[in-house]
């Protein structure tokens, strides 16, 4: 079978293995625009793959994304593959994206949680850890999201590796996690991390480990207020925004509140969109009005950390 | 495969602090398994909460104890996964 790019179905779930070989067409199709690297393993030995997106130059500053570490939240990986291939459409044609990819790399991790996301497809369609056993326990996986070094061990995540939001026995103890933070650090020069899940409909920044507003709070506040209005003009979706602390709840050990307090400034966090009805379970028909309606807000934060170097 | 064969996911209103206390409360009780899926964030905010279906009676005996307003979002978690499947084997053929 002739593997074509024009045919992959965008308002579909897919699998890994779909996905991994669409990465591998989009590479083909725009070799110098888009690369595969592997940043690591995951627990059960699957590749860690991120799409680089770079037209050139060394350790240009960079902005990273990612869906899906939560596995069952699909609408995020299927918004990850619509929006990798958007960026590279849109380059050579939309000003702002020609714009920031001219100075700028974005580092794309689509299948951030592999092991976990495959289990969803072959065992447990609500599955939302990754699949790593916990000594002394018979409940497998640790909740990616509260297994970073940022507050990490607080009563905003969980001690009980049976509860959905274990931590972990210690911070980076995942290798899924621990492969996006070697990453960065060795990377040194990443400008923004925007962590993509759903659902609920928010846009959140640092903090979630404390209630402090973070240093930058207003400028991410006025960012945030800009990228969702942006969102909801495209079908009226409402979002919240604010920091993770004040919009929903305490939460320990998150990826932009470790991003954040590591020189990150730009740290977002997405919740895509909640129908009202179906939650991880939204119907494939939601998949492009979803990645369409991100993508403003994406574009938001993304041109505005071209134009505020620091 | 696991399958979720008359599983529920609730949308609950609470109405007051109170209310949130009791949700936490019983989220806590590991025997339910059950899983917010949306967070409890204050009161007046809907919270998605899936609830097996060995843990449904007692759950919605809780809630109707408390007065705590809730409504059934998905009726049965399994009817909704098998039309996911249907739907990804049509959209692969």
């Amino acid at each position: 079978i002739q593997r074509s790019i024009s045919t992959f179905d965008f308002a579909s779930y897919h699998t890994l293995e779909e996905i991994y070989d669409w990465m591998d067409m989009l590479v083909d199709d725009h070799p110098n625009l888009v690369s595969k690297i592997q940043i690591g393993q995951s627990y059960e030995n699957r590749p860690l793959y991120v799409l680089k997106f770079s037209t050139g130059g060394s350790n240009r500053p960079a902005i990273w994304l990612d869906t899906g570490i939560h596995s069952r939240e699909w609408i995020t990986q299927a918004t990850g593959v619509w929006t990798a291939n958007k960026i590279v459409k849109e380059y050579g044609q939309d000003p702002s994206v020609t714009a920031i990819l001219d100075s700028m790399d974005i580092f794309f991790e689509i299948i951030t949680n592999p092991d976990g996301f495959v289990f969803t497809h072959s065992s447990n369609r609500l599955w939302r850890k990754t699949r790593s056993i916990n000594a002394g326990s018979s409940c497998v996986g640790v909740d990616p999201n509260r297994n970073w070094d940022a507050g990490f061990g607080g009563s905003g995540s969980s001690s009980d590796p049976c509860s959905e939001t274990y931590r972990g026995p210690y911070a980076h103890s995942e290798s899924e996690v621990k492969a996006i933070v070697d990453f960065i650090r060795s990377h040194g020069n990443v400008k923004s991390v925007i962590s993509i899940h759903s659902y609920s409909q928010m846009l959140l920044f640092p903090y979630g480990y404390k209630r402090t507003p973070a240093a930058h709070h207003q400028e991410l506040n006025e960012l945030a207020k800009k990228a969702v209005s942006d969102l909801a003009a495209m079908y009226g979706t409402k979002y919240a925004y604010g920091s993770v602390a004040d919009t929903i709840y305490l939460a320990d050990g998150t990826t932009v509140d470790w991003a954040y307090d590591n020189g990150v400034k730009y740290s977002f966090t997405f919740e895509l969109r909640d129908t009202g009805r179906y939650g991880f379970l939204l119907p494939s028909t939601q998949i492009i009005p979803t990645a369409t309606e991100t993508w403003p807000a994406l574009l938001d934060i993304m041109v505005h950390v071209l134009e505020h170097p620091y | 495969e696991q399958l979720f064969r008359g599983d529920q996911v609730l949308r609950i209103t609470a109405s007051n602090e109170e209310q949130i206390t009791l949700l936490r409360v019983l989220g806590e009780q590991a025997e339910l398994q059950i899983d917010f899926w949306r967070d409890l964030t204050g009161p007046g905010h809907p919270a998605d909460l899936w609830v097996p279906f060995p843990s449904l009676q007692a759950v919605k005996i809780f809630l109707e104890f408390h007065s705590i307003s809730y409504s059934v979002m998905i009726e049965d978690v399994q009817a909704l996964l098998d039309e996911e499947k249907k739907n990804m084997t049509r959209s692969r053929r």
